[in-house]
């Protein structure tokens, strides 16, 4: 099946997502 | 106690696996306190979104002191070498030199996170180990399958950018309990 993959830029821009406050 | 996460919210990005981060500390006082009990969960998640809002109320592991140590593994997985997963297993263990922890622990995490290991369930956990002297990142993974060992050394050695003499050994679990030191 597809795996879920981000890499490490795609974590730190979601990091300034309202949602991850 | 354990508290599975929470479902990821409305438009959050959930994350392949859900993972536990725990929390133990040994001191003078509970050296004689077994591992296991030793162990406090802090919380578990299942989205980007969610890791980042536990992660940002956490001390980072370069600013501890003391013998400390930070776990966070995939739920349904126990931080320790006895669990299931573990057992048949081992770990990658990197000395750091202090001042490096808390970068290469934040590397190593989202690269865990963010499946870049390629290596299928093999992934297990990861912990930072803050000490006296050098500090301790260990990655566990469920097989002794060398292609797989292998790998992930890798691309360890790519998501961490460590110093060229940077100690890198592979530990069995079954040689971590023979070993008596």
């Amino acid at each position: 099946g597809t795996r879920i993959v981000y890499d490490r830029s795609r974590l730190m821009q979601l990091r300034n997502s309202p949602l991850a406050r | 106690t354990f508290r599975p996460a929470p479902k990821p919210g409305e438009g959050e990005h959930p994350l392949q696996y859900n993972y536990a981060l725990w929390f133990s500390r040994r001191s003078q006082s509970n050296k004689t306190v077994r591992y296991d009990q030793n162990l406090k969960f802090i919380a578990s998640f299942a989205s980007v979104e969610q890791f980042w809002n536990i992660y940002s109320y956490i001390v980072r592991p370069g600013d501890m002191t003391g013998h400390v140590d930070y776990h966070l593994f995939k739920e349904g997985i126990r931080p320790m070498w006895e669990d299931d997963a573990n057992k048949h297993g081992g770990k990658w263990v990197i000395r750091l030199k202090k001042g490096l922890a808390s970068r290469c622990w934040e590397n190593l995490i989202l690269a865990m996170l963010g499946e870049q290991f390629m290596v299928g369930e093999e992934i297990c956990g990861a912990v930072i180990s803050i000490r006296f002297q050098d500090d301790i990142l260990s990655l566990w993974n469920r097989s002794n399958d060398q292609a797989i060992i292998s790998r992930i050394r890798d691309t360890l050695q790519r998501v961490l950018n460590l110093p060229p003499n940077t100690i890198m050994d592979y530990k069995s679990h079954t040689d971590s309990l023979k070993d008596t030191s």
